[in-house]
């Protein structure tokens, strides 16, 4: 099973979106997905239609470790099931400040999700923080897809971030690699895409050959902004099932390609 | 001195972008403005060109209260002064995590700074979360400013917000009300915008009376989308400063003439 947190600390860059639509279309191109929805604000579960009313099995259960992911998930799709985020996780970081290994709750349900569940993909979608939600998704998956809007706010943080996946790496997950970059709410035109994009390009270039994301790859298929893709979350849909010719679909329709593409050998 | 957190647990809304260009606005107009950047991104530092490198005092000494507002903020412009953002304060939700009153701490150094300087206004510009540093901010001032991107999963939030601001009404600050909506990232041709600004105004028609957002005015200026308010923020400067003819200066600038025209009367 291939573990991916798609994560950014700058918030509205695109993580969610991502992570709905990379989830559909991988599993509509035949891999078995789980979707799980560390974040509060459980937009990844309102995108695909999962309303969690107060007392619905969530993550926020398992993170307090009293359901497996195996018994919170729902499916809504074909090969397509989502974990549902809760606003209670918003609260974790204070109800687990006394517990000892807090960073790895997470990974414990992951491994017996793996362990339990015929699964080809399970993709995280994080808060815009590096707090403890987000260092439980780097403790517990082998990748990390990064979303980054083509603007200097965005790029800013990137060292930031990638500092905290070191971090994580050598002291909670050997295994854990930055293994893709996905640039989203690209605006072709513009100059200042074309310039954050060849600054990100020269960053990884000139990256430590020994850092873990020394192998990032910056996807070909860039994400161009599309409003089919903000209102395709209103229907609780993927930009698939919404509008399958437009931008949106073409460009996530690509990106699923890459992905593929770039599946271990086994 | 008018005190207004700019908050939206929602990431990439414009938190950032509208504090910073109000503040500035608001100076050029001749109010004496401090802008205080509360959030560990630290962007509204970066977008007015205070770079903090590490030693450098910021609101982390003040929140661990080893340092006044006063004794910590830069000043950027004629009547216009930073107090920086810092790395560190991702921390804080644990470092306080013991201590009594740490939802108040921000309250006590805001109370401090209006008895100490001539200012007009205090801006609060907040990460994209309900965290302990959000709650702080509002527990510290008297006016929320909301801004909210046109879409979807940005509204779905907002009564979320509202709530968690009521239960700060209610146990923190009296005096705390949501005085603000202003729309940002509109893009003018969309039915999406259309539909979405429809349904914020029938949602605040319909509020209770005596809901703290019961007066919340939606400012008519909206911000369109304008890449130039994004590269602005990579030259460290305001709109006004960058380019004042584009769409952006223009938004901005009657967003300050409606802030103005809303002064309590002294
Ligand atoms: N390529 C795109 N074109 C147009 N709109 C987009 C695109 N990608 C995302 N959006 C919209 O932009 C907003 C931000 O995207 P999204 O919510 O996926 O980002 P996020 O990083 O998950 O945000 P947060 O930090 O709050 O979790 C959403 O309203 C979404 O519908
Ligand atoms: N009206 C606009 N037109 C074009 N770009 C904009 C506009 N407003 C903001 N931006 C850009 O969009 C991105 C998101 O805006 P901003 O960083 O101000 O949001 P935020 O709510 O502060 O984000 P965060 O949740 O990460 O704090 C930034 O790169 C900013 O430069
Ligand atoms: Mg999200
Ligand atoms: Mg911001």
């Amino acid at each position: 099973m291939r573990t991916i947190a798609v994560m950014n600390q700058k918030g509205g860059v695109g993580k969610t979106t991502t992570t709905v639509n990379l989830a559909a279309g991988l599993a509509a191109a035949g891999r078995r997905v789980c979707l799980v929805d560390l974040d509060p604000q459980a937009h990844s579960s309102l995108h695909l239609g999962v309303e969690a009313p107060p007392g619905t099995p969530s993550l926020y259960d398992v993170m307090l470790e009293r359901r497996r992911l195996v018994d919170t998930r729902q499916q809504v799709a074909e090969r397509l099931w989502v974990v549902p985020g809760n606003v209670d996780l918003a609260g974790i970081e204070r109800e687990l400040a006394e517990t000892e290994g807090r960073e790895t709750v997470l990974r414990g349900a992951l491994d017996e999700l793996e362990s339990g569940c015929p699964l080809d993909y399970c993709l995280v979608d994080c808060p815009p923080s590096l707090g403890v939600l987000t260092i439980n998704a780097l403790a517990g998956v082998r990748e990390v897809f990064i979303p980054l809007q083509p603007h200097f706010l965005a790029l800013q943080g990137l060292s930031k971030l990638l500092e905290t996946t070191a971090l994580v790496t050598r002291r909670l997950n050997r295994d854990l690699r930055v293994s893709g970059i996905v640039l989203c709410l690209f605006e072709t035109g513009t100059r200042l895409a074309a310039d954050i994009s060849d600054d990100l390009a020269g960053f990884f270039a000139a990256s430590d050959p020994h850092a873990p994301w020394a192998n990032a790859k910056i996807f070909e298929s860039r994400i161009r902004r599309n409003i089919r893709l903000a209102e395709a979350a209103g229907f609780g849909r993927s930009i698939f099932d919404y509008d399958p010719a437009c931008n949106g679909a073409v460009d996530y329709g690509r990106l699923v390609e890459e992905v593929i593409a770039g599946e271990p050998e086994v």
